[in-house]
């Protein structure tokens, strides 16, 4: 494993628990998309089928298993815990999952690398996680100040893909036989959504302003 | 398995 990948995944990490620190110590998810949120869950569910027949190392079952964990339990208390889903913006995260879950998989059914039901889900959650932001990135135009730690939220999660990226070139220059297209293909689509976020992120922050994205 | 992924990232 080589810097960037471990930097990517403790940025992903960290998203997640600047997220939690949110939901635990506020009891908010202002400014959150469950849409988002759920279509994680969902991601981590059929990308890590094989966390019990297939052992990589403890690193990877554990990391598996805190994803697994916390993204479920993040849904749970966007839609169940008493305080913190009244403070839900159901009103404008309104983004259809359909749109984004139908052609994931049609394209996954298309465009895989073998036609079995492990492999045609696991690269409908590499499908999927590249578009899963999008209600995110919608709801964030849609509030009128951006809170601190739903950007760092979004700033973590961006920073990681982009971690993701550099470590795939690197893996590409320093393995053989690194062929994976399909990774490439969906990374890149993903890591391009944050471009825009990351404009304006660095802008307030540079300018000392409140984060708002332009509508 | 020439053309299957490795499945060694999160």
């Amino acid at each position: 494993m080589n810097i960037f990948r471990l930097t990517g995944d403790l940025t992903h990490l960290m998203s997640i628990i600047v997220l939690l620190l949110k939901i635990h110590t506020i009891k908010s998810c202002a400014g959150i998309s469950l849409k988002t949120q759920e279509l994680y869950a969902l991601v981590f569910a059929t990308r890590y089928l094989d966390i019990f027949t297939t052992y990589i190392s403890l690193y990877n079952t554990v990391m598996k298993l805190i994803f697994l964990g916390t993204s479920f339990s993040i849904v749970w208390y966007m839609r169940r815990h008493k305080t913190v889903r009244l403070s839900y913006d159901k009103n404008n995260d309104t983004f259809r999952h359909y749109f984004l879950v139908l052609p994931c998989f049609l394209l996954a059914l298309v465009l895989n690398n073998r036609f079995t039901v492990r492999e045609v889900l696991w690269t409908f959650s590499l499908y999927l996680e590249a578009v899963a932001i999008i209600p995110q990135l919608v709801l964030l135009q849609r509030s009128k100040n951006v809170d601190n730690l739903t950007g760092n939220y979004v700033f973590f999660l961006g920073a990681y893909r982009g971690f993701y990226l550099i470590n795939w070139i690197y893996r590409y220059f320093t393995e053989n036989h690194y062929r994976r297209w399909i990774t490439w293909m969906a990374g890149i689509v993903q890591t391009a959504l944050y471009v825009d976020f990351f404009y304006y992120y660095f802008k307030s922050w540079k300018n000392n302003e409140k984060l708002k994205l332009p509508a | 398995a020439d053309t299957e992924e490795t499945k060694d990232e999160l």
